[in-house]
């Protein structure tokens, strides 16, 4: 089974 | 004072058409830069950034940096009332609240102008860093589609996988599995049919056919996709917007638990 990450994940914010 | 105008108009209507189903609303950003978008989906999975270079247009005059927050639905209605052939010019004064769509027809004889009520949209602006990915993939854009649509009928994910043999997308389901390979082909008539695969190392990565699907809606746009990946990064997929600029897709991976 597979989870779905987020681009927050891997991006900061700005 | 904003105001661009481009005579290919249909290349803004494409473009609307390629994010209008993965975004809602979000801020266009007019600069002397060029006019740029920067918006995540609902679930922040996807991300499309826009940029269409100044240059680009036949006229662009951007007296200070503004930001139009658009419902993109509403902007898509609009545009679709341009014709194929007309002239967009797109319009908004300092101060007010609303941004102004002309089209003329090639021959000059139609003109309309469409106001539409800009909105305040809080956007989530994401800095995403320079990468060297591990492979890279060009590849005809309608072949791409035509791949994520028929893997669609089989799974909700796709494995792509990038090896010396080329490049593998893979999908299972209920009622089976598909792998579908896509070899290295430079030796093509035309050079937009040519697939290159440029690999540093081998790269796999799962993602969620739904958002591939919405990112091919850009095909008309350009002959050629660009898939950019590393080892448990955002893929990006690129379109080319006729030398002008480009729509770019960024996706966040499925990880195994």
């Amino acid at each position: 089974c597979s989870s779905q990450t987020m681009l927050t994940e891997f991006f900061s914010m700005n | 004072m904003f105001e661009l105008r481009l005579v290919q108009g249909s290349l803004l209507k494409k473009v609307l058409e390629s994010i209008k189903d993965l975004v809602n609303d979000a801020n266009f950003d007019c600069s002397s830069t060029g006019f740029s978008l920067q918006a995540m989906d609902s679930s922040h999975v996807a991300l499309v950034a826009l940029l269409l270079r100044s240059e680009g247009f036949e006229h662009y005059r951007c007296d200070r940096n503004l930001t139009m927050g658009m419902n993109l639905a509403n902007m898509a209605k609009m545009l679709k009332c341009a014709g194929n052939d007309d002239i967009i010019t797109i319009k908004a004064d300092d101060g007010t609240d609303t941004v102004t769509f002309m089209f003329e027809s090639p021959s000059q004889d139609k003109i309309s102008d469409f106001e539409m009520k800009l909105m305040d949209i809080d956007s989530e602006h994401l800095g995403i860093p320079e990468a060297e990915y591990e492979a890279i993939i060009r590849m005809p854009s309608a072949e791409f589609a035509r791949i994520c649509r028929d893997l669609s009928s089989i799974g909700d994910t796709v494995v792509i996988s990038v090896t010396k043999e080329g490049v593998r997308f893979s999908a299972r389901g209920d009622i089976g599995a598909a792998n579908i390979v896509c070899r290295q082909n430079a030796t093509v008539d035309k050079p937009e049919d040519a697939t290159i695969i440029e690999m540093q190392e081998p790269v796999t990565l799962t993602f969620a056919l739904r958002y591939m699907n919405s990112f091919t809606k850009a095909t008309p746009l350009a002959e050629q996709v660009t898939i950019s990946m590393s080892s448990d990064l955002p893929v990006v997929v690129e379109y080319k917007v006729a030398g002008m600029g480009y729509i770019r897709y960024y996706l966040a991976p499925k990880i195994e638990e």
